[in-house]
């Protein structure tokens, strides 16, 4: 028996207007530690993982580690019939092929229940080791989304240049490039700002397409981290407040 | 040109 409530619904739809453009099938993972998802786009360059720990629901129960395979678009179809404010509680049963989730109004005078399939899906696990990374900037979620979304009007890809004194995201397309710097914030008062942790300076290329879709989480965080080494794949991570992640991995382009 | 390695390339299928 798997049931877990979340008294801010909302939460849940967010997350999953975060993971649905990325993935269209998908593995959750329920287990006594909470509801977790890891899966590769199509292409298998960019992964999304997922944790909403068991304490951040007011009510969390797993009595035995479970797989729901959900479509996410239809995932996505059932949580827009909830309202914002809605509680949502999903249930499943051990052996059972459906996944239900259940909307309560916040004057409790409303009660919805809609049942989706659960299906068999294929889906490879990746082990990703801890590393030291060169580099870790974190600033303001809004402002890497507008960096992205201005960005690719103008050029496929971006170069994101990290050194002590700013993230400098770059980018070449037909009609001409653009320069973007972020400077280190020295402002104390500042809650939401850049900030830069430098073991060495590191320079990445990205495909703007995939960062675009990593900031759909943009809503679920003020503040985004990028993580960034020589050569390796870079980490955004979206904190979600008190219950965990998302998490995105993205491989770099590297020249032929 | 540019090239775009799968992530399995970079992780380890568990």
């Amino acid at each position: 028996m798997f049931e877990a409530r979340l008294v801010q619904g909302s939460l849940l739809k967010k997350v999953l207007e975060s993971i649905k453009d990325l993935v269209t099938d998908a593995n959750f993972d329920c287990s006594q530690n909470g509801f977790a998802l890891q899966a590769m786009d199509s292409s298998h360059v960019s992964l999304v993982a997922l944790l909403l720990r068991n304490d951040g629901f007011e009510h969390y129960r797993c009595d035995r580690p479970m797989t729901m395979g959900m479509n996410l678009t239809n995932m996505s179809k059932m949580l827009k019939c909830a309202g914002n404010d809605d509680i949502i509680t999903m249930k499943a049963d051990d052996a059972g092929d459906v996944v239900t989730f259940m909307f309560e109004s916040p004057e409790q005078d409303k009660i919805s229940d809609f049942e989706l399939k659960l299906m068999d899906i294929d889906s490879e696990h990746l082990g990703i080791p801890d590393t030291e990374y060169a580099a870790t900037v974190k600033m303001p979620s809004a402002e890497f989304q507008r960096i992205c979304r201005d960005l690719s009007s103008i050029g496929d890809t971006v170069t994101i240049s990290v050194s002590k004194d700013g993230v400098k995201f770059s980018t070449t397309g037909d009609i001409g490039q653009a320069n973007i710097t972020c400077r280190q914030n020295t402002s104390v008062d500042k809650e939401e700002q850049t900030v830069i942790e430098l073991q060495e300076p590191v320079t990445l290329t990205f495909a703007l397409r995939y960062l675009n879709s990593f900031t759909k989480a943009t809503p679920l965080a003020p503040t985004v981290q990028l993580q960034m080494s020589k050569e390796l794949p870079v980490v955004v991570q979206y904190l979600i407040a008190d219950m965990g992640y998302v998490r995105y991995y993205l491989a770099p382009k590297i020249e032929d | 040109g540019s090239a775009q390695k799968s992530l399995t390339s970079f992780f380890f299928t568990k």
